[in-house]
This record gives C-alpha cells, structure tokens and sequence, in this order.
C-alpha cells in the first residue's frame, strides 16, 4: 500500500481489507486546520479476488458509494458513479468521482497532456512471481531485501531517472514507490500462486515513452490478464494505439475497451487483456 | 478469503484541496506531523513502514 502528501492533494492506495475510505473523515479535518478545503475527490478499483472478505464500507460498490455520498461535504455536488464492464464479468472498473464545480481543476488533477494510469495483473508468470519471495533466514530488513528485488527484476529499469523507496515483506510481497520530481509511480505485489497479483501505477505525459514503460512492467510480471486504466482531460485514440501496441508484441491481446467521462472534464478508459496462450 | 487473508486488487482514493491562505503553502498538506498521518492510517488500518520525500512531495510504503 502507498500514500502520496502533494501540497493540495493526497493519493492513498491499499489493499488487503483496508477500510481506505475511512481516511476521508480525518484528512479533511487535518488539511482544514490547515485552511485547506475539499474539492475534488477520486475513488477507484478493480474487482475484488475475494469481495465477500472486505468490511465495511467496502463489502460493495453501493456500499462504498453510499459512504462517499454521506463522507464528502455536500459543495462537492458533481458527482459520478460507474462500474466499467470488461468482457469478464469478473473483471471491472468502479470509479467514483466529485467535485465542487467551481475551481479550475485543469490545473489539478490532470492537465491536458498528463495522464494516470492504473494497471492491474494477475496470474503473474509463477517463475517472475518467485523473485517476491524473501529467501528463508536472509538476514535483511525489510527495505534492504525490498532493495535487492528491485534490482533482480528489474523495477528500477522502469524509470531509471526514478528515485526508489522499495519494501519486501515476510515472507513474501513487495512494495515500491518511485519519485521523479513531482510525477510518482508505485508497484505492489502479491506473488502467492492461485491469486498472484501486481499493480503498476503512475503519472506521466503524452511525451513520455510509456511504451518502454509498459512493455518493463510486462516483461517483469508476465501476466495472463492484465487491465489499464488511463484518466486524462483529453480522449486521446492515439495514446490508447499506442499502448495496446506497445504490449500487443509481448503476447497480450487487448480483449476490450470501453470509456467513460467523468465531472471536471476527466475521462476514463478501460483496457483489458489476456495473454494469446490462453 | 485467502489462505494469506490477501486482497490483491487495490482501492485507491485521490483528494484534492485548495486553500485561500497563502501562508499555507508551498508545503500545504505536507504540514500535516507524522502523528497526524498516523492517525489517518490508524482509521484505514495500515501503518507506514517506509518513507521518502523529494522538494515536491512524500511519499509512504505502507504494512498491507
């Protein structure tokens, strides 16, 4: 899990049966004795393994949406909830969006030539998934043994101007976040056969070379089904070519796409694949 | 659930502020002590574990 402190705003990222929405609550108290108030708000997920184990308010998508209608203050009154389908019906898109409408977020949340995108893997090739694994009696800490898998394999290649902040737990999962000036990207791993699992996420612009990006994050996990979620003001169809070509020669078939626009000019588009071997 | 009571698939949540005093800023958010963001987490159920900071931002491994 991750978070990110920007000035005006905060990323929190987490997994397991994290109850991440009751953060909301206290960070618009804190940021309020700062004379800082609310006026955007982001939440997003795939498709839980287990949904039946999250507590509330994550026990469904209602739910969650619910407590976001009753957490946030009501000046964010632009509000969107959507499932985004894929051809799985296992594997979709929640995202809930609000703002209040009267500051200009093109400045904030994505200008036009900056995008975030959310990439999902799971059934990560078992061999790569090996690599997440802490070696019995090591004798690392947690940042040390975080440290060297990011070097065996290759993470630190994703970015290379990237500073790395990277942590393996016991005995197995990692943890990294990267820092490249104000633009950041975070990895998380779940490598346990049966419900592997890796996350790739990160800030960049339209200029950037996503596609050595990508094409890394593939190479390193090998995955049999791998999702992107791009958010950005402008609906770019090259950008998107671009990334489904970008993996396509690594033997992942894009399976479906669908988009959605969201208040504050935000769009969304949701990509799915699978490997050609299945 | 889980053997390793593990949830893979993330839950990710982005606030944004903005704040008329500009004593506040550069910093804004940043402002907020450690204990602070402590307490936040304690309410997610997560603790840090790691943490780095550059001129723009800091940014947190958290346990889960």
């Amino acid at each position: 899990s991750s978070l990110f402190v920007y000035p005006t705003k905060i990323i929190i990222k987490t997994c397991g049966t994290t109850q991440l929405l009751k953060s909301i609550d206290p960070m618009i108290h804190f940021a309020h004795h700062l004379g800082l108030t609310l006026c955007s708000c982001r939440y997003t997920r795939g498709s839980f393994i287990f949904p039946k184990s999250q507590p509330f308010p994550h026990s469904s998508f209602k739910d969650e949406v619910t407590y976001l209608e009753d957490t946030i203050p009501s000046n964010l009154c632009y509000r969107k909830a959507s499932i985004m389908p894929s051809k799985s019906s296992s594997h979709s898109w929640h995202v809930f969006t609000a703002n209040d409408g009267s500051h200009n977020h093109s400045h904030m949340p994505y200008d036009n030539d900056i995008f975030t995108i959310e990439i999902c893997m799971t059934e990560l090739d078992p061999i790569l998934a090996r690599k997440f694994f802490r070696r019995d009696g090591d004798g690392k800490t947690g940042d040390s043994a975080g440290k060297e898998m990011t070097e065996l394999t290759g993470i630190n290649e994703i970015n290379p101007n990237a500073l790395i902040c990277d942590f393996a737990f016991d005995p197995c999962g990692y943890s990294m976040n990267g820092m490249d000036g104000d633009w950041y990207s975070t990895i998380h791993v779940t490598p346990e056969d049966g419900f592997s699992y890796a996350s790739f996420e990160c800030v960049g612009s339209i200029n950037d070379d996503i596609v050595h990006a990508l094409r890394k994050v593939v190479q390193i996990f090998r995955p049999g089904t791998m999702s992107i979620s791009t958010t950005w003001n402008e609906y770019n169809n090259e950008m998107l070519t671009k990334m489904a070509k970008a993996v396509e020669p690594l033997g992942l078939k894009c399976r479906s796409c669908v988009m959605d626009q969201f208040p504050a000019e935000a769009n969304v588009v949701f990509q799915t694949f699978t490997a050609r071997r299945k | 659930m889980a053997v390793s009571g593990f949830e893979g698939f993330e839950k990710r949540l982005e606030l944004h502020f903005f704040g008329d005093d500009p004593e506040t800023f550069p910093l804004g958010l940043r402002k907020i002590d450690f204990e602070s963001i402590q307490q936040v987490l304690e309410a997610v159920q997560c603790t840090v574990v790691s943490a780095v900071g550059n001129s723009y931002f800091d940014a947190y491994v958290l346990s889960e």
